[in-house]
């Protein structure tokens, strides 16, 4: 039964892109069977993994293509079904259902979940009715917060809006917050990383660290454990990895 | 007559709610009449002014409350069209209207628009029907982009998307590229300036400095002149402000 986590945070630029892709790519070195489904019309997932799909998950919910068609084989162990501007159409056309609209990705997905171990979500910032949708399909919510004084806001404000959902639907729960650019060398981040590890012991992750190869792996299209094996960037998302997997021999 | 400037890209976390805020903050500093108007259902620009309204642009659109009603004044020369999690209804409302759902935010402006010198907009991350009725209003685009890779790559998708709009409205024009986070030890950045130097060189603002006091003012409530006028960081809003207002001796 596949597992299926989303990671969100309606603030941009806070690394769930940057998470998405490298948690997928390294439960898949794991050996876990993993899809990649990209709900942002930004495209970034694919990007990020060197990848152009001519059809995703655009098709599969207008159903103008079979699964099969728009899911493309990125790396062993991992498929993805990607994003991109044609979503922005899809959108509109979930927004004008008059019922039933917040079920539309949970029905698209409902033949083809089966094939995997994990399903990760990457989401867009803001707050639209995609996200909706993903918060009605996935049951584990995995939150990347920069360690900066607005994503913090962005973080409390997006725990209200997770639990105006679970009102409707108690199947999606809060599991993981993950700390992301945290840099030793500056006092903020490393006092805002002590303030979440007070206010939420049981989610918090082992953080992952400011390191320019994140941001450098994308224009090569590689995943951190493919660009930079030995760093800290490698090492941090490892962790992650056998965090969510709850194996502890992962990788 | 009011100069309308949107501060947008699609991309998140690249400094529109910072250059908003900082760019009308100076602007009001150097006399001119400034409306802020916060289109983002995140409602940072408020928080980042130290302010919490209970009635914004959600009211002014629904037409719940009168302008006067809707707008506080958070500065001397500042006002501000406050944003929040109500927009979201409201963004509903406007993707059902079967025509002319683009020109709401214009109608509701076009009646208060007189009082100012400047109209500053800051959008949310993503693309949905609030940013098109923004790009249905403002005359000129401000794009802010982090000297990274993916707000580069979102940078190119965004101004594909500006071309669609131009086809409808030929008044929404670029005019002003920010670039931000630029980081004199670190090469990545230098060679991203240099390289949106030569593919925009008509554009092309003084680049915003990374800073911490730019994401420590925030939790202060201050702009950026209030809280670090000697910075680094205030010099370079500085320099935007004059920039922007085509006037040297501004500030
Ligand atoms: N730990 C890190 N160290 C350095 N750079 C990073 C790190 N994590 C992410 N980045 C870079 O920061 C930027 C933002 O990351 P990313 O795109 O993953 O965030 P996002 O939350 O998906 O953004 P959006 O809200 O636009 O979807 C990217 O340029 C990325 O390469
Ligand atoms: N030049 C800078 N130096 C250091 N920190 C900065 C700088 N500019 C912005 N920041 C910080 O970076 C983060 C992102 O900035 P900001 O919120 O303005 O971006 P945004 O594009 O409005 O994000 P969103 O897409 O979520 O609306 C914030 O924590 C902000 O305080
Ligand atoms: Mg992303
Ligand atoms: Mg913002």
């Amino acid at each position: 039964k596949a597992r299926k986590i989303c990671v969100t945070l309606s603030k941009g630029g806070v690394g769930k892109t940057t998470t998405a892709v490298n948690l997928g790519s390294g439960l898949a070195l794991a050996g876990y069977k993993v899809l990649l489904v990209d709900t942002d019309t930004q495209g970034q997932s694919a990007y990020m993994l060197g990848r152009k799909p001519v059809a995703g998950l655009t098709e599969l919910l207008t159903q103008e293509l079979t699964p099969k068609e728009c899911i493309l084989e990125a790396r062993k162990n991992l498929w993805l079904l990607g994003g991109g501007k044609s979503l922005a159409g899809v959108k509109r056309i979930i927004d004008r259902k008059s019922f039933g609209a917040e079920w539309t990705l949970s029905e698209a997905m409902a033949s083809l979940e089966h094939e995997y171990d994990f399903i990760i979500m990457d989401t867009s910032p803001g707050w639209d009715q995609l996200i909706v949708n993903v918060l009605f399909y996935a049951t584990e919510v995995l939150v990347p917060v920069a360690l900066e004084v607005m994503p913090l806001h962005g973080l409390s404000e997006f725990l209200k809006s997770l639990g105006s959902i679970q009102k409707y639907r108690k199947e999606i729960q809060l599991k993981y917050i993950v700390p992301t650019f945290l840099d030793n060398r500056i006092k903020g981040p490393q006092n805002l990383y002590a303030e979440l590890k007070k206010l939420y012991p049981e989610y918090i992750c082992p953080p992952i660290r400011y390191n320019e190869s994140l941001s450098e792996a994308p224009s090569f299209g590689k995943s951190i454990f493919e660009f930079a094996p030995g760093s800290t960037a490698s090492a941090d998302y490892r962790q992650l990895v056998r965090k969510v997997s709850l194996n502890e021999n992962a990788l």
